[in-house]
């Protein structure tokens, strides 16, 4: 038996907004320790890891490991059935064929009740642990979206180039060319707004910027975005949740 | 000209 209570079904919202539009179908795997999720786009280019740790539940209970096949547009009708600061519980059973979502608006009183059908989904699983990154970037993640949305008219590819003192965000195509250079730097009244920088080697790599477009979409879940890289190896974008994270992969690009 | 590269080119099936 699943049991798992937001507080506010905000939440839940905001992280399926952030990965709906470039997976759509997935398996969410319960445990005791909280709601985990893989899935691989249809280009099999970008990846997307979720992880919800128990302490972004208000109340959290699994009693046997369960996984929730759903299609996630599916579920993203349902969820904008409820208020942002409804309470919203998840229930399912240990062999579940749907899944239960339960609304709660304490102050009026009102209850709604969704039942989302599951599915069967054979999807593969990719061993993403344990890999060494040369780069890691800590930036708010909306000056990152800023840069991605900008940078994107000019171009469907972004240069990002890492050395020690810089990460230089750089876009060239046939109206013209574009480039933006942050500098690492820390704000001690608004640490969110600090950059940081950490380098073992110089990067200097290329991603395909309509799925820069889908990860910026996790931009609502933190402040600030991780970005780890490592030459001639899918880099990283991660989003902090109180509990957990949601990470995207993203494979580069390379000249021919 | 860039190419795109799969993500199976990175990592194992677990």
């Amino acid at each position: 038996m699943l049991e798992a209570k937001f507080e506010e079904a905000s939440l839940f919202k905001k992280v399926i907004d952030s990965f709906k539009d470039c997976v759509q179908l997935v398996n969410f795997n319960c445990s005791e320790h909280g709601i985990a999720a893989q899935a691989v786009d249809d280009s099999r280019v970008l990846l997307v890891s979720l992880s919800i740790g128990t302490e972004s539940f208000q109340d959290f209970r699994c009693d046997r490991n369960v996984t929730l096949g759903a299609d996630l547009s599916s579920l993203s009708k349902i969820l904008r059935c409820g208020n942002n600061n409804d309470n919203l519980t998840l229930i399912a059973d240990d062999t579940p064929d749907s899944l239960l979502l339960l609304f709660e608006d304490t102050k009026k009183d009102r209850i709604s009740e969704y039942s989302l059908k599951l599915m069967d989904i054979d999807a593969d699983f990719l061993d993403i642990e344990g890999m060494q990154y040369d780069t890691t970037i800590t930036m708010p993640s909306a000056e990152f979206a800023k840069v991605v949305r900008d940078l994107n008219q000019l171009s469907d590819s972004l240069n990002i180039l890492v050395t020690k003192d810089t990460v230089k965000f750089v876009a060239e195509g046939d109206i013209g060319s574009g480039s933006v250079i942050v500098k690492p730097h820390t704000d001690m009244d608004k640490p969110d707004d600090s950059v940081k920088v950490e380098l073992d080697k110089p990067v200097d790599l290329t991603f395909g910027s309509k799925y820069l477009l889908d990860i910026i979409k996790g931009a609502g879940l933190s402040n600030q975005i991780t970005i780890k890289l490592s030459s001639e190896t899918p880099a990283l974008f991660e989003f902090g949740l109180q509990s957990g994270y949601l990470q995207f992969f993203l494979a580069p690009k390379f000249n021919e | 000209q860039t190419l795109q590269i799969e993500l199976q080119n990175y990592y194992t099936q677990d």
